[in-house]
């Protein structure tokens, strides 16, 4: 079963 | 002041169609050089990314930056009174609290003008450059939205995985599953029609098919998609405009 990835995983806020 | 005027209605149409689904509270930056956006669905897996260049206009000014924050289903409210073929013109003030929207026919002499309330959106701008993909391949918006609505209704997460030879989109799901295997070709009368594949390594990544079926409505601004993918960052998925694009980053689904 695969979990669904946030894109906060991947991003900085600027 | 901003006075930035579409030849046709219908390219503003488009892009906000490309997009209004899937975020509904965005920040519109326009500065001198056009106009950018950017936002976050809800569930925060998928942005989106938008950048229309001047040349996109037939007319465009910007004395100074200005940022209008729009609720995209009020715009379409807006935008579906316009005529296809009407040009469009946005007008805001430099610190405006709303904006104009100016839909004309120039063969009728018909003027048709809207005023929309703008809305204060406390929204965090990602950094999304340096970004490195593995993988780029390239094909017909319609062939990818097809393989996208084909294979989301086996299952809700869809995968595409990359080798040097083919590109393959799969599913599997509780009544069964399913699989299509593209090759790269070029198509010299048609190069939109062609299917291209850059590739360093080969990737398989899976994602939620939801948000595909959100990011196939870009469709209607390209008739390619660009797709580049890696196993380290979000999934970039590239509708070209004339002058600028429409882009989604989409987180994938990992192996718990």
């Amino acid at each position: 079963k695969k979990k669904q990835g946030s894109l906060d995983f991947f991003f900085k806020k600027n | 002041m901003l006075e930035a005027k579409f030849e046709e209605a219908s390219l503003f149409k488009r892009i906000i169609d490309g997009f209004k689904d899937c975020v509904q509270l965005v920040n519109f930056q326009c500065k001198e050089d056009g106009i950018i956006a950017q936002a976050v669905d809800d569930s925060r897996v998928l942005l989106v990314s938008l950048e229309i260049g001047v040349e996109a206009f037939q007319e465009y000014r910007c004395d100074r930056p200005v940022t209008l924050g729009l609720d995209l289903n009020s715009l379409s409210k807006i935008l579906r009174c316009g005529n296809n073929t009407d040009t469009l013109t946005l007008i805001a003030e430099d610190t405006p609290d709303h904006i104009g929207l100016v839909f004309e026919d120039n063969k009728k002499g018909r003027v048709a003008e809207y005023i929309l309330k703008l809305m204060d959106i406390d929204a965090d701008f990602l950094k999304i450059e340096e970004l490195e993909y593995e993988t780029t391949i390239s094909l017909p918006s319609s062939e990818f939205s097809k393989n996208v609505r084909d294979l989301s209704q086996l299952g809700d997460s869809l995968s595409i995985a990359v080798t040097k030879d083919n590109i393959k989109f799969s599913t599997e799901g509780d009544i069964g599953s399913g699989s299509v295997l593209l090759q790269p070709f070029i198509n010299m009368e048609k190069p939109q029609e062609s299917i291209k594949l850059e590739m360093e390594s080969p990737v398989d990544l899976t994602f939620g098919a939801k948000y595909l079926l959100d990011i196939v409505k870009g469709s209607v601004l390209s008739e390619t998609i660009g797709i580049r993918l890696s196993s380290e960052a979000p999934a970039l998925f590239q509708f070209d405009l004339a002058s600028g694009f429409l882009q989604f980053f989409l987180a994938p689904k990992f192996n718990e």
